[in-house]
C-alpha cells in the first residue's frame, strides 16, 4: 500500500505529467515536476521510487512512459464507473463537467430521492429513483459515487449506497459520514483551497 | 513566507484541531493530529514549529490555544470578503453552502454576465451585473472571488475581477487562468480526491 501522504503527492505529479503530455513535452526532470507540484525535487525522486525504476540519473524522465507508470501505480488501468447520488445544483454541475474521459472515469448513473426528478435527463444520464438501487448498481457495474445531497441526508444516502454494493464514496456534503471498514470515503473540501488563498492574499510576495 | 507544501499541511491541521474544538476535546497530541491529517507525528511537530513554540514535550497541546495560534499563523485573523463570479448551478450551490462563518469568510456579492440573472436573489445575495465591477468591489470591500463560470469564459471573467481590484481567485473552472504576479489563484480540483479514492477502491486493505 502507498502511504496516504505519498499517494496525495503522486496524484498531483500525475496531473502535472498529464499536463506536460497534452503540451507535447517529451522529457522532463524532477525539478520541473517539483516546480508545478509545489514540492521539492528530492521529494519527487523519493516518491517516484514507489513506481519502480524510472528515469536515468542526469537525463530526467520520458513524459509518456512516466505518465503510464504513474497511472499503473495508482490503479488507473481501467475505466471506473461512477454514479451521482443527489441530482441538485452540484450534482447537475458535475454531470456536465468536461474531462472525465481524459482520466478514464465514466459517469454511468444518477439517483435522486425526489420523485419529481426521476426520469429527467441530466448531462448524459437519466435520473433513477432509489427503489432498486442494488439491481441498478449491478447493472451499471458501479464502483464509486459522488455524494451530492444536503448534509442532513448524507449519512442515510451513504448507507443506501453501501448496502447496494458501492465500494467508494466521494463526499461533497459538509459532514463526516461513517461507513464500514472495507468502504472508502474521500471528502471534497474547497475550504482548504480558500484558506490557502487567504494566506497568500494576506501575505503578498514582496514585489 | 510559509513554504507551499507546509502551508497545505497547516491548513489540514487547522481543520483537524477545529473539529476537536467542536467535539469539546481540551488537549491533543501530535500523534492524534497526525492520525486525522494523514501525516506523521514527526511532520506535525516540525510543521507546528512554524507557528512558534507550542505545546510542551510529553504533555501535548492545548486545543483552543493551538487553534488560535494556527489561525494567526495562517492569517485568518479577520473576516475575509468573498464574491461569486458566475451564478450558475455551482455558484448557487456555493451561495447556500453552510459553515462559511465558522471560518470567518463572508459572502458579500454575486455577479453574472447574463442580464436575466441580474437582480435575482441567490442565498443571502442579490445578483449584480458586470458594469460597475470596480465600484462594487470597493463598496463590498471584496478580497477574493469564486470563479464559477464555464471554462471558455474563465480567463475573461478573471481579467475583469483583477481589473476591478480582486486580489485572490479560487478557480473552480477546469482550465488554467493567467493573472499578474501580485494576484493569487488557487484551483479547486475534485479529480484529485476521485483519483485517491480510485486507488483505495482498487487496493482494498486486507480484512
Ligand atoms: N464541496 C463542494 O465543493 C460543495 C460546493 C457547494 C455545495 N456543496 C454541498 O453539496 C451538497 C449538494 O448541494 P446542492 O446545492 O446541489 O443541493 P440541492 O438541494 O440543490 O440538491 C440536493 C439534491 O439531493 C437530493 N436528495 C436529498 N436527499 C436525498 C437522498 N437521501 N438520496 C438521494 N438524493 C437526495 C435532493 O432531492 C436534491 O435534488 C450539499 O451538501 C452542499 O452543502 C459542496
Ligand atoms: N471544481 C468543481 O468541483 C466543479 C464541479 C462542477 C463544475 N465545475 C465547473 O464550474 C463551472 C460552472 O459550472 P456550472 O455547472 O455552474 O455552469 P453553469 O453554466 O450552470 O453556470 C455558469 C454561469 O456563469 C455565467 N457566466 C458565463 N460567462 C460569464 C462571465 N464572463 N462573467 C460572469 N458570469 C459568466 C453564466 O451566465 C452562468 O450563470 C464550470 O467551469 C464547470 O466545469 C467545477
Amino acid at each position: 500500500m502507498i502511504p496516504t501522504a505519498t499517494l496525495g503527492r503522486l496524484v498531483t505529479y500525475l496531473r502535472v505529467v498529464a499536463e506536460l503530455e497534452t503540451e507535447g513535452v517529451l522529457t522532463t526532470s524532477s525539478e520541473a515536476i517539483a516546480g508545478r507540484a509545489h514540492a521539492t525535487a528530492f521529494q519527487v525522486r523519493k516518491d517516484l521510487a514507489y513506481c519502480g525504476r524510472l528515469g536515468t540519473r542526469g537525463s530526467g524522465y520520458q513524459v509518456a512512459p512516466l505518465a503510464r507508470e504513474l497511472r499503473r501505480a495508482l490503479g488507473l488501468t481501467r475505466v471506473w464507473h461512477v454514479a451521482i447520488m443527489g441530482v441538485g445544483r452540484l450534482g447537475q454541475a458535475l454531470a456536465d463537467y468536461p474531462n472525465f474521459d481524459r482520466y478514464d472515469f465514466a459517469l454511468r448513473a444518477a439517483y435522486d430521492a425526489d420523485p419529481a426528478k426521476v426520469g429527467s435527463t441530466v448531462g448524459p444520464l437519466v435520473v433513477e429513483g432509489l427503489d432498486d438501487l442494488a439491481a441498478s448498481v449491478a447493472r451499471h457495474a458501479l464502483d464509486m459515487a459522488f455524494l451530492t445531497v444536503p448534509a442532513a441526508a448524507a449519512q442515510g444516502a451513504a448507507d443506501a449506497l453501501v448496502a447496494a454494493g458501492i465500494r467508494g464514496i466521494l463526499n461533497f456534503a459538509p459532514t463526516v459520514i461513517e461507513v464500514p471498514a472495507h468502504i472508502r470515503v474521500e471528502s471534497v473540501d474547497f475550504l482548504a483551497g480558500l484558506t490557502r488563498l487567504t494566506y497568500y492574499v494576506g501575505n503578498p510576495p514582496a514585489e
